[in-house]
């Protein structure tokens, strides 16, 4: 762990070795290594290193009784700082429903998360539906009935044939004569690099007006979280994060990496495969783990 | 990046960052760089044809797979949620196919949400028959089922696609240990090779998730895919190093011819692209 590391750097010193500017600035080297091996992308890492590195030198760390313990302490405070508030989805605005879209890369969790998003608002007290838009892999359409038939909430689909927009716009109507609170937009997985497909995005947006749009991405990402973020935010603008699969073991610093790039806040995070694998993202989750 | 004049402090810095970024990790990284130092080189261009050389020898061109010369031969692919497993299957059964293989798929994700039904669109898409159960059925049973009806029909290639599964979930690796069991039951020496197949936008994780599947059901080789994207796919050096699993294949994308074989030489020049 960061700590461990610090410590062993510092105890490295001998004992009543007084700790200079110099060993702080190794420390901040064994800050930056950990962070490098938590994921969370190198210009990122960069500017948070220096940013703790300031605060060491200001609070006078190597003065300090236990240097490696501060210095750990205010790269903890940093990063609870950085991951931000709890987010929550924005429902101002009378107009029902309110329209939530999913979007983000291939495989990241997006039609699990549909449901799991469903479920959550219902035990919040808004109905929601579900609008099947992923035309092009091979039976999403019908891995997102199926789960919406698993989870009791209603749902429009148009099969292969029609346009993600046509659908998009066809399903927000169907949830405001079903009376639904919310509608849940899964649309397919897309490189942000994809010109074509992010366009789509765009026209999908335009015309369904969403109160939220979600970038559903995978806690194992690595580096490319930086370049992730910014193209879907660039193209669409988005308006919250969804960290899925955080059941496993991966650090997570790809958590940083786009929050900081994009400013936005993370909502949720996937922690099972399961409908009720759900939580609403809370700093002292992801600290902990990144600093491993 | 790298001109004809000395090297200077900087370039070295942005060896690193290139390095770091394309998801080498910092280990692999600092020993390359260290390794590079002490060769003594002092020109850019001497460095760039170094640099490259270094990072091409730490990989291999893949062996075959290990798929001819019996009557029956069968793949396993396995990996964490997500990843690509099933479009893998489709390009490498489609590919095999290309190759005059007689090629079957077994449905064995019984588990997620419409599974089967996109192996069997796959399956329709190439040409190859699927076999399945019900969902929520034993997966072990389906890859029994598909080894007899394999051996009955006379297809000499059974490709089985397993249920996305996090490393860190004892009881779903329990599970597939007990899938590659069953098919050494009915096939002795099976499974001839277990794919792993890791999604390329994956950090640091991804040489945890191949040290896990290899201790848990000894995968023999990988398939990164989504390198069609922004990532570089950097951990493919850990993972081979570190594990000595061959990269067998590589996933440009979403359709059935969009899987080439590992290359190191492109591979590596795509590093500094
Ligand atoms: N363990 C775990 N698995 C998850 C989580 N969220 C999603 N999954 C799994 O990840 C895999 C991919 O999920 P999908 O919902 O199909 O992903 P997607 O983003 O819709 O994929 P595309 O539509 O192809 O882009 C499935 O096996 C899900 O069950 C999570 O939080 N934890
Ligand atoms: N761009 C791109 N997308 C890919 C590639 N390989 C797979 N995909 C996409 O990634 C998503 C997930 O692929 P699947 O084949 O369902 O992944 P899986 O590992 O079987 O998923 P689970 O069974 O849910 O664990 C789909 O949208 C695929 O089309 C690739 O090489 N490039
Ligand atoms: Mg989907
Ligand atoms: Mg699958």
């Amino acid at each position: 762990t960061l700590s461990q590391r610090l410590q062993d750097t510092f105890d490295a010193l001998g004992r009543g070795g007084k700790v200079n500017e110099n060993d702080v600035k190794n420390a901040m080297r064994q800050v930056r290594m950990a962070l490098l091996e938590a994921d969370v992308a190198l210009p990122v890492v960069k500017d948070f290193v220096g940013r703790v590195s300031e605060r060491a030198v200001g609070a006078e760390v190597h003065k300090a009784l236990r240097p490696g313990q501060q210095i750990v302490k205010i790269v903890h405070e940093e990063l609870a700082a950085t991951l931000g508030e709890p987010g929550r989805l924005n429902f101002s605005g009378s107009t029902k429903p309110h329209v939530i879209m999913l979007v983000g890369l291939q495989g990241s969790g997006k039609t699990t998360t549909a449901g799991k998003l469903s479920l959550y608002l219902r035990r919040e007290g808004r109905q929601p539906f579900l609008v099947a838009a992923d035309t092009y892999r091979p039976a999403a359409v019908d891995q997102l009935v199926t789960i919406a038939k698993q989870i009791n909430v209603p749902y429009h689909e148009q099969g292969t044939d029609k346009s993600p927009v046509e659908i998009a716009v066809n399903g927000v109507k169907a949830a405001k004569e079903a009376g639904a609170a919310v509608c849940v937009v899964d649309t397919a997985g897309r490189l942000q690099i994809d010109e074509t497909l992010m366009d789509e995005l765009k026209r999908i947006k335009e015309k369904v007006n969403p109160a939220e749009i979600l970038l559903v991405a995978d806690a194992m990402t690595g580096q490319e979280a930086v370049n992730i973020a910014t193209g879907f935010n660039d193209a669409v603008g988005i308006t919250g994060l969804i960290l899925t699969k955080i059941d496993g073991d991966a650090r997570g610093g790809a958590a940083i990496s786009m929050r900081i790039v994009t400013d936005v806040p993370i909502k949720f995070l996937g922690t099972s495969e399961k409908m009720d694998g759900f939580e609403i993202f809370h700093p002292d989750r992801l600290t902990d783990r990144i600093l491993g | 990046m790298l001109g004809s004049s000395e090297i200077t402090d900087e370039i070295w810095d942005d060896i690193e960052a290139i390095l770091i970024q394309a998801d080498l990790g910092v280990n692999t990284t600092l020993t390359l760089i260290d390794d590079l130092r002490s060769q003594g080189i002092t020109k850019q261009e001497e460095l760039q044809v170094a640099l490259r050389g270094s990072l091409q020898s730490l990989l291999q061109f893949p062996p075959p797979l290990d798929v001819s010369g019996r009557e029956l031969s069968i793949i396993l692919v396995v990996g964490v949620n997500g990843s690509g497993k099933t479009t893998s299957i489709g390009k490498l059964a489609h590919r095999l196919m290309l190759g005059r293989r007689k090629v079957m798929l077994a449905a064995a994700d019984t588990f997620r949400a419409a599974a089967i039904d996109q192996l069997k669109l796959w399956g329709e898409r190439v040409g190859a028959p699927v076999i399945a159960n019900k969902p929520n059925s034993d997966p072990a049973a389906v890859v029994y089922d598909a080894t007899a009806a394999a051996k009955a029909r006379g297809y000499e290639i059974l490709i089985v696609d397993t249920a996305g599964r996090l490393h860190t979930n004892y009881n779903l690796m329990e599970e597939l240990a007990k899938i590659r069991q069953v098919s050494g039951k009915v096939v002795p020496g099976a499974p001839h090779e277990v794919l792993l197949v890791l999604d390329g936008t994956t950090g640091q994780n991804a040489l945890q998730q191949a040290k896990k599947f290899k201790e848990m059901i000894d995968v023999t080789g990988v398939i990164v895919t989504k390198l069609d994207g922004t990532p570089k796919g950097g951990m493919v050096f850990s993972v081979f190093n570190d594990l000595q699993l061959p990269v067998h294949y590589v996933g440009l994308g979403e359709g059935m011819d969009d899987m080439v074989l590992f290359n190191p030489e492109i591979f590596v020049k795509s590093l500094f692209d």
